[in-house]
Order: structure tokens, then sequence, then C-alpha cells
């Protein structure tokens, strides 16, 4: 299952 | 980082470019929403905050700060620059942009990923951020007509936006643990928002021809 992305974006 | 997300940022960069030549250059801020540009600045601002605490790459930290330095020089030009000041006009640029804020601070405060004070100031400014081009789009509306350099300002946006939405299809079948649903959300509203805007700048851009875009 996919987890919660880290804030790697703008 | 993929090439989607890549050009995304510079398309967001060149936004910045064209607006800040045409206000700079052109000494004239007719046609530009600074409710918008206020908007963009509050967005940056709360989402940024974790400049103090989070690194991922210089890449982010120096386009965050850029980010919020373009978006403050825009701002400031605008609303106390001689002449850019008194070429604004607040009777056009009149959209009630606490009825923006207010809900969207209420969202970020209800709907978020883990109830932190910074994931609270992070959400609202992913909701406000996806409406935040709205006085801009309803002045445009209400002038008609649309210059060549601000049509371009809001193309580049709107394709900064579409470049995001296919990095994060690009990311979702590509990664592993890539998931985020607020910002696919409020991203993908953000983007439908360009949609009627698109249609009226490729009717006039084509063939070539730089007719300044007539929206109805």
């Amino acid at each position: 299952k996919k987890k919660k992305a880290g804030k790697d974006e703008l | 980082m993929n090439i989607f997300r890549f050009l995304g940022d510079m398309s967001h960069i060149l936004s910045f470019v064209i607006l800040l030549l045409k206000i700079t250059q052109g000494k004239s801020a007719a046609g530009i929403s600074l409710r918008t540009q206020e908007l963009y600045m509050i967005v940056f601002c709360s989402r940024y905050l974790d400049l103090f605490w989070n690194f991922s790459s210089l890449y982010n930290s120096f386009l965050k700060v850029v980010f919020i330095a373009c978006s403050s020089a825009i701002v400031y030009i605008i609303r106390f620059k001689s002449p850019q000041k008194d070429t604004w006009n607040p009777e056009l640029d009149n959209f009630p942009i606490q009825y923006l804020i207010g809900p969207c601070a209420v969202a970020g405060l209800l709907i978020n990923q883990d109830w932190t004070p910074f994931e609270m100031i992070w959400a609202f400014s992913i909701y406000l951020e996806a409406v935040a081009i709205l006085p801009q789009l309803f002045l445009l509306q209400k002038q008609g007509e649309v210059e060549n350099l601000t049509s371009h300002y809001v193309a580049a946006l709107g394709a900064y936006r579409g470049l995001y939405l296919m990095n994060w299809v690009y990311r979702y079948f590509t990664e592993d643990d890539y998931l985020q649903r607020i910002v696919w959300f409020a991203g993908t509203v953000q983007t439908g928002l360009y949609i009627d805007f698109f249609y009226h700048y490729y009717q006039s851009k084509r063939g070539g021809l730089s007719r300044p875009v007539k929206l109805p």
C-alpha cells in the first residue's frame, strides 16, 4: 500500500 | 525530479519573469490583479515557512526563496512604487479576496495531513493557491481584451499547473510511496480554472499571429 509523500515539491 | 516537474517549475519562473518585465519595463500594472499577487504572496510565505526546518534539496530551498522574493517584489511595485501604483485600478480589481482566504483557512484547519499547526498552514496554502488566480481571471473578463504580455503570463501559469499534473501522474506510476490527495485535489481544481482561458488563448494565437486575447 502506498504511503504519504514527503514535502519535496514546491 | 522528472521532466514534467522541472519544466513546470521553469514555466512558473517564466511567469514571474514575464510579469516583472511587464511592470518594470512597461511601467504599468494595468490589467494585472494586485489581489491575485497578494494571494500568491500569502501562499508562498505560509507554505515555505518550513524553509527554517525542512531541507530536501538546494534546488527546492533556492526556488522557495525566489518565489517569495518575486511575489513580494511584484506586490511592492504595484502597491507602492511610482508610476506603477497609479496605474492600478482598485475599482476594477475589486474581487473580495476575504471570501477566498476565509474558507481556505477553515478548510486548512479541518482537512490536513496530521493536525499539526504547520500542516494546517500548509494545507491552507495549497487550497488558497488553487483559487488565487480567480481575481486575475475576473479582471481579464471585465476588460474583455487581454494585452499580449498579460496573456503570456496567465498562459505560463496555466502551463506550470498542467505540467505539475503530469508530474503527479508520472510519480504515481514510478514511485512506491507517493500519495498526496490534498495536493492532487486542489491542483486539479486549479488547473481546471485555466481551461477556459487556454481556449481563448489558443484561438487568438494560432497561425503565428500575435493578436490580443479576446474574452466574451
